[in-house]
């Protein structure tokens, strides 16, 4: 038997010991063991590796505490546009949905298109009515909002900035301009 | 962003990736993770890869294959494409973020140029390891 292994991530930032709390720790640290025992459940059991990844990322997906469905970040407008990928080693196909927001994982509708549809990537309304016509699960937009995230927005707003998803610890300066700097002849 | 890579019992490569972007973004503005080859990306032959940082870095850098085209084409070991497309052409680009990839014979890697990434790895034993900062 092949050697079996999954590893996962949740995001990368300027993440520092500073500005984690215990409590805040330990709850990151069990939705990542609870994504790798996930996967791992298929792994063991001789399942695909597509399987493995989509379970975990599932698991990312609902819980608020990571950027990726519940607990995804606010546009702009004050939206929560959402995107996922997947692809299959071994067949080199691929599946993608990108600007959705009533899709309530995001990962199965990649999936879904990279098995059920001569596509890669599907977006926004067309990529919701085809998970709708699959059977996935549609949510309202509100099943995504997270105080937390919804603060993080109106901090944004105030700065007239764009944050990186775990780049709140920055300071407000760090973060990327809305509009690139006007450049005068 | 969250995701993951996996090998399974049968030598398959599989990755994936999921995103609410960043936050006060531009309507309709997409990143990385949708974009196959930026964002995720998986092939047998080499390695299976899944992103997360400033997209629009990780779009132009192409990261998620270039990985993999570096072991293809250049023979890298896993640990070295990541590094040499993390650790050198992102941050010479500017691009804050991070990988996590897994290749054929099981060797993982999760490497970052930020001051931290959320990770973890289940190894065949069910050991579990979970990192936050550097």
């Amino acid at each position: 038997m092949n050697k079996i292994i999954l590893v996962v991530h949740g995001g990368a930032g300027t993440i520092t010991k500073q500005s984690m709390t215990p409590e805040k720790e330990k709850a990151y640290t069990e939705g990542l063991t609870v994504a790798l025992e996930a996967g791992y459940k298929i792994l063991k059991n001789r399942g695909s590796s597509l399987d493995a990844v989509s379970a975990a990322v599932v698991t990312l997906e609902d819980n608020p505490l990571f950027n990726a469905g519940k607990g995804s970040v606010f546009t702009s407008e004050g939206k929560n546009e959402m995107d996922a990928s997947i692809m299959d080693g071994k067949t080199r196909k691929a599946g993608a949905v990108a600007s959705v927001n009533t899709i309530k994982n995001p990962i199965k509708a990649a999936r879904l298109v990279m098995d059920k549809s001569p596509h890669v990537l599907m977006t926004g309304k067309g990529a919701i009515r085809f998970a709708q016509e699959n059977g996935l699960e549609i949510v309202d937009s509100s099943y995504f909002h997270t105080d937390f995230r919804y603060d993080q927005w109106q901090k944004s707003i105030k700065h007239d900035k764009i944050q990186l998803d775990h780049s709140g610890d920055k300071d407000p300066k760090g973060w990327l301009k809305t509009e690139t700097e006007k450049k005068f002849g | 962003t969250v995701g993951a890579v996996a090998l399974d019992a049968n030598g398959n490569l599989a990755a994936a990736t999921s995103t609410g972007g960043m936050t006060n973004k531009k309507w309709g503005r997409i990143g990385d993770s949708p974009i196959i080859g930026a964002g995720t990306y998986a092939n047998n032959n080499t390695c299976a890869v899944s992103c997360t940082g400033h997209g629009e870095y990780f779009i132009r850098d192409v990261v998620a294959y270039d990985i993999s085209a570096l072991m293809e084409y250049k023979k890298l070991s896993l640990k070295d494409a990541a590094e040499e497309v993390v650790m050198k052409k992102l941050v010479t680009d500017g691009g804050e973020g991070g990988i996590i990839a897994v290749d054929k014979d099981g060797n993982y890697t999760m490497t970052f140029n930020s001051e931290g990434m959320y990770r973890g790895v289940i190894t065949a034993d069910g050991k579990v390891w979970v990192g936050i900062y550097k």
